[in-house]
């Protein structure tokens, strides 16, 4: 099965 | 204050993002114009940079950051035709951005004004990163592989290795697999044709959903080629750039997509 990632699990807050 | 010689050309970029991201903030400097906004879904991530030379005037003495809702700005750059020169200017108070559009031979001018919004953006700090593999290709050779594979499944697996790059996708229905050679195939009105041109430190294989790549496709206009940079562990950036009318490279527009993984 898939899951989607999301960005802010890469990016973090400035 | 900041005279674009073709609306066109700011069209482009807007409609190129206005389906996947609702409201922004343009950072102006005295360098040029930001914007970072993510779709509502946190999925993916847009940010574009155009900078000074990409006007035929500019100037920002202080930084400013310009609240916009995109279908309102689409709605009004709609109204010029593409080779209209445009000014952009905002007021004291910053509450209204305005648009000049004037006509090539200089018998119309119409005047716009766009209400700002005062957004509470956060902005996301993007590390620089060393991709594994960075693939170049024509724009519209990735839009036509994108929406190939869309008619067969929801998502697309990149795999890129040192002689060729393959995108491939299961559904329904059954399989499609797509593979580009790396290098130059030849040359078409003097000017080469590139399957794809790859650079390599490390073979990468990540999947994504390809209705966020078809958004991206959207781009298509405003350069021949595509960038599409993977690594493992981060997102994949799709990277358009963007060219002033004397043909300088002047900006970006880079598209962020988290990867799917197998649980």
């Amino acid at each position: 099965k898939e899951t989607q990632q999301e960005i802010p699990e890469f990016f973090t807050k400035m | 204050n900041a005279l674009i010689k073709q609306a066109g050309l700011l069209k482009k970029i807007i409609d190129a993002i206005k389906d996947l991201i609702d409201e922004a903030t343009l950072d102006c400097d005295n360098d040029g114009i930001y914007l970072q906004a993510m779709d509502s879904s946190h999925v993916s991530l847009v940010t574009f940079y155009l900078k000074k030379n990409l006007f035929e005037k500019y100037s920002c003495n202080r930084n400013l950051s310009l609240g916009i809702n995109m279908t309102s700005i689409a709605k009004i750059l709609k109204c010029g035709m593409s080779d209209d020169t445009l000014l952009l200017e905002t007021n004291n108070p910053i509450d209204i951005l305005s648009f000049k559009f004037e006509s090539r031979r200089g018998h119309k001018l119409s005047q716009f004004q766009l209400r700002l919004m005062n957004l509470e953006m956060e902005r996301l700090s993007i590390p620089d990163t060393e991709y594994s593999c960075i693939i170049e290709m024509m724009c519209s050779e990735f839009s036509k592989v994108c929406h190939d594979l869309a008619t067969i499944g929801d998502s697309m697996t990149i795999t890129c290795t040192k002689k060729n790059v393959t995108f491939d996708t299961t559904g329904d229905l059954g399989t499609g697999i797509v593979s580009l050679k790396q290098g130059v195939v030849g040359s078409e009105n003097d000017e080469n044709v590139y399957a794809a041109s790859i650079k390599i430190v490390k073979p990468v294989s990540l999947s994504f959903s390809l209705r966020y790549l078809i958004y991206f496709t959207k781009a298509s206009s405003l350069s021949n080629k595509v960038i599409l940079h993977m690594g493992e562990e981060v997102p994949l950036m799709v990277e358009y750039k963007i060219f002033n009318t004397y043909e300088e490279e002047a900006g970006y527009l880079r598209y962020f997509l988290a990867p799917k993984v197998n649980e």
